[in-house]
């Protein structure tokens, strides 16, 4: 699953996912990336998610949406929030994977509970990283 | 002052520097480095979010690293079947497709679902359809194969078939079959 979420400058945010889904899947199974809320969402007034893991777990837990969620009406902040979704609702859920946020102010977020994911980030001013590991 | 920032991801997993050679290693760095700039680019000068994430995609998308597009893992049938969603943060619209074959990037229809019609998600024929109607790129769904992906079906497909045989042996999974985008998870 690949997924990008960015920030414009007219202070616009846009989530996109795109995936293969399963090995071996059958019977037209379908997973979070497809689902608005559970694998991708964007709000001006919140945050941009794109989700990647065991995308049952991810339905479930409306993953992309709760992290906006928890913006809007707890206060948190994107780290805050992913975080919260990420490490500790879906480890308590058995659901593993991460997530890319980015909020209105161009703050990110890349937690994941997996061992590792294919992951970056690039700046206004051009400064860039790309990681893999934990 | 302009705050534009992109954030990507290339799927996660059972990913360590173990199970990684220098090489491969270098070659997700360095695509997922030429997704990053081409995003950047567009949002440099100053294009839209939406065309930003849409253009980053397609780079992953069109490489055979990453489990989207070209490089899209095989059902038990044997076919590469694509799911993709995007969503813009200032109106709250979004599109989706599922389980297409023949959309040679996915993303770029999602974006033509939120675009171009008053639907949200997509499926199957329909999707395809409506993608050939609006002028997306269709493509034998051959194009999609990769011999390492379909090497990966086959290793699940023997592994179940050895644990049927003997049901108290678990088998095991190497870190291609374990990442997300291998044998398990979507």
């Amino acid at each position: 699953t690949v997924g990008a979420v960015a920030l414009d400058q007219f202070g616009n945010l846009a989530a996109a996912t795109s995936t293969g889904g399963m090995t071996n899947k059958r019977y037209g199974r379908v997973g979070d990336s497809p689902i608005i809320g559970a694998g991708t969402y964007a709000d001006n007034q919140t945050c941009a998610v794109s989700a990647t893991g065991h995308g049952e777990y991810f339905i479930r837990a409306v993953v992309a949406y709760d992290v906006a969620a928890l913006m809007a009406y707890k206060g948190l902040s994107v780290k805050e929030a992913a975080d919260e979704v990420v490490m500790k609702k879906l480890v308590k859920m058995g659901g593993e994977g991460g997530i890319i946020a980015l909020d209105k102010n161009g703050n990110i977020a890349m937690p994941f509970n997996s061992e590792g994911m294919y992951r970056g980030y690039i700046k206004a001013d051009g400064t860039s990283e790309v990681l893999i590991y934990k | 002052m302009s705050r534009i920032t992109l954030v990507i991801h290339g799927g996660a997993g059972t990913i360590t520097r173990k199970s990684m050679t220098p090489e491969k290693e270098k070659a997700y760095k360095d695509k997922l480095n030429e997704a990053l700039q081409v995003g950047y680019a567009v949002l440099k000068k100053g294009g839209s979010s939406l065309d930003a994430v849409e253009a980053t995609i397609r780079i992953m998308e069109d490489s055979p690293l990453f489990n989207a597009g070209k490089g899209a893992v095989f059902t038990n049938a044997g076919k590469n079947e694509l799911d993709a969603s995007i969503m813009d943060g200032k109106t709250l619209k979004a599109g989706a497709i599922a389980g297409v074959t023949t959309i040679k990037n996915p993303i770029s229809t999602a974006r033509m679902v939120m675009e171009k019609s008053e639907h949200v998600l997509m499926t199957g024929k329909g999707a395809e359809q409506f993608a050939k109607e609006k002028g997306a790129e269709i493509v034998d769904p051959s194009y999609f194969y990769t011999e390492q992906r379909y090497q990966q079906l086959q290793k699940i497909k023997q592994e179940e078939k050895t644990q049927l045989d003997h049901s108290e042996d678990k088998g095991s999974l190497d870190e291609e079959q374990s990442i997300f985008e291998g044998k398990k998870f979507g």
